[in-house]
């Protein structure tokens, strides 16, 4: 094997009864990530410039939670994760509670490159962000009105939890991704 | 959670991963996904990325204790994602997709279902959601 490439969109409870539509979607939106990687790794590119442009096009992809598409928080906003690692040299580099940053990959890799650290946190990662050329975008550019449903659910339902009941019970039947 | 990792025709392997985080999480709340070895992890080993209940996945180390088993128990990718998913996390947990340092692909999960897809040199092409399908 001179080359290969994994990639996933999250796992969890995935109703088998999705609509063909909405299948047909996923299954979409898998191949043009798959493809993505394919044409850098073919042409002699490297792993992690192939990691960091699939990635990329799952975060722009509106059905998967990372970038456009990620769900909200408890109040409301979307607050993103990102991390990259260089099996070569053990370089990394990872974001968290990143609120403006269109495409958060880039920036772990930027962190990962450019910086003698490997993990920025909230504001940390805006002014890291700010340093650096790439896109920004308002954190509306994240919503998509299908998590905007699943988080008005969502907090119905951690409403209803009563006392007796765990909040890690009610994470673990609803966790996805 | 999005991820991907890769072998590229130099050896290198490489992991990425990226998140939304969970539905109504908690001010400051942070998963697996930025921990180096938790939710990503590449080393001269293998490449890993990992979805799922991040605190479980941190828990258990996974990403780092999948390239470790391989390398200390000189175990196959597959024998070790079989030893995180089924000896160390519960099911329903997580799923991990990984490629090793010969371009062996292993993606597997003990949730319902997993979004993956692979893709090699040689043609074999996997994309998938569900266990069997």
């Amino acid at each position: 094997v001179d080359w290969a490439i994994a990639l996933h969109g999250g796992a969890g409870t995935i109703s088998q009864d999705l609509p063909d539509s909405v299948k047909q979607e996923y299954y979409e939106g898998l191949e043009q990530a798959l493809r993505t990687g394919e044409l850098i790794l073919r042409d002699g590119g490297s792993a992690l410039d192939a990691v960091e442009h699939v990635v990329r096009s799952l975060e722009d992809n509106p059905r998967f939670n990372a970038g456009r598409g990620a769900v909200f928080t408890k109040e409301g906003k979307h607050e993103l994760d990102a991390a990259i690692m260089d099996g070569s040299t053990l370089g990394a580099g990872a974001l968290t509670g990143l609120t403006t940053v269109k495409n958060p990959i880039s920036l772990a890799r930027k962190v990962m490159t450019d910086s003698p650290h490997i993990l920025f946190s909230g504001e940390g990662a805006e002014t890291y962000a700010d340093e650096t050329d790439v896109e920004r975008v308002d954190n509306d550019h994240f919503h998509t009105e299908r998590r905007y449903e699943q988080w008005q659910r969502a907090q119905e339902e951690a409403r209803a939890i009563t006392p007796e009941e765990s909040i890690h019970d009610w994470i673990k039947d609803t966790k996805f991704g | 959670t999005v991820g991907a990792v890769a072998y590229d025709s130099k050896g290198n392997l490489a992991a990425a991963t990226s998140t939304g985080g969970m539905t109504n999480k908690q001010f400051g709340r942070v998963g697996d996904v930025p921990i180096i070895g938790s939710g990503t992890f590449a080393n001269h080993i293998a490449a890993i990325s990992a979805t799922g209940w991040g605190e479980q996945i941190m828990r258990n180390v996974s990403a780092n204790t999948i390239a470790n088993y391989m390398e200390f128990k000189e175990a196959s990718l597959d024998e070790a994602m079989d030893f995180i998913l089924n000896e160390r996390l519960d099911p329903g947990d997580a799923g991990f997709v990984a490629v090793d340092h010969q371009g062996n692909i292993s993606m597997k999960m003990n949730t319902t279902g997993m979004f993956r897809a692979s893709l090699n040199s040689n043609g074999d092409r996997t994309v998938m959601i569900w266990e069997d399908e």
